[in-house]
């Protein structure tokens, strides 16, 4: 038996619409520490790591650990027949091949049942170690959306360079070659304004601004963005979900030859 | 020229 009830249920809307152009199915695991996700993108380049952490449910009851195989268009599809304002609660019992999300209005005066078929997912599990990394950058969220944004439509990749001056972003494309650079810069008043950056060493990396603009799509769940890089791993992209989790994106670099 | 990694260049399966 399974019964997880979100009163903000927008967040997982937002979720969805966040990681469903990255990956197309996935199990989502329920366990009793919470709700989770780890799927990769059909070309094992970029991964998705989702916790929504049980405490953070107004209701969590999860039996056994249960993982439901679903795919992410159809639960979006559904999601989106959420209200803005509804609390949803995902119902799911063993043995059977579909999950029911309930949507309640604010009012409790309407309320929805979406029954989805659930399907068999053979998934690679990745085991994604603890790691020191050589920089981290905490920056607005909506600022490093629009970098790469920007970065995307004059070329397809983007290196990113810390330095003690601060972090670099550098694009080259066919009709020229653009240069971003954020310097530290903290606010008192308004952390979330702030852009802080924790450097052990200098380090540089190649990333695609393809899979960078579809991993700001989770803008919408967190004011900061954490960018953590080494030049040993795939940099990691999180933004945390208000006292409920976080959603954190792993990208490959690209290597010069 | 650059060549893209994949992520189980540096994570293993389990």
């Amino acid at each position: 038996m399974l019964e997880l009830r979100l009163i903000q249920g927008s967040l997982l809307k937002k979720v969805l619409e966040a990681i469903k152009d990255l990956v197309t199915e996935a199990n989502f695991d329920c366990s009793a520490t919470g709700f989770s996700l780890q799927a990769m993108d059909s070309s094992h380049v970029a991964l998705v790591a989702l916790l929504l952490r049980s405490e953070g449910f107004d209701h969590y009851r999860c039996d056994r650990n249960l993982s439901m195989g679903i795919n992410l268009n159809n639960m979006s599809k559904m999601l989106r027949c959420a209200g803005p304002e509804d609390i949803i609660t995902i119902k799911g019992d063993d043995g059977t091949d579909t999950v029911t999300f309930m949507f309640e209005s604010q009012k409790q005066d309407k309320i929805s049942d979406f029954e989805m078929k659930l399907m068999d997912i053979d998934s690679e599990h990745l085991g994604i170690p603890d790691a020191e990394y050589q920089a981290i950058v905490r920056m607005p969220s909506a600022e490093f959306a629009r970098i790469c944004k920007d970065l995307g439509s004059i070329g397809d990749t983007v290196v990113i360079s810390v330095t003690k001056e601060g972090v670099k972003f550098f694009t080259r494309g066919d009709v020229g070659s653009a240069n971003i650079v954020c310097r530290q810069n903290t606010s008192v008043d308004k952390p979330e304004d702030s852009t802080v950056i924790e450097m052990n060493e200098p380090v540089s990396l190649t990333f695609a601004l393809r899979y960078m603009n579809s991993f700001t799509k989770a803008t919408t769940l967190s004011e900061v963005v954490t960018i953590s890089l080494s030049s040993e791993l795939p940099v990691v992209v999180e933004y945390k979900i208000a006292e409920m989790g976080y959603i954190r994106f792993y990208l490959a670099p690209k290597i010069e030859d | 020229d650059t060549r893209q990694k994949t992520l189980t260049n540096y994570f293993c399966s389990g």
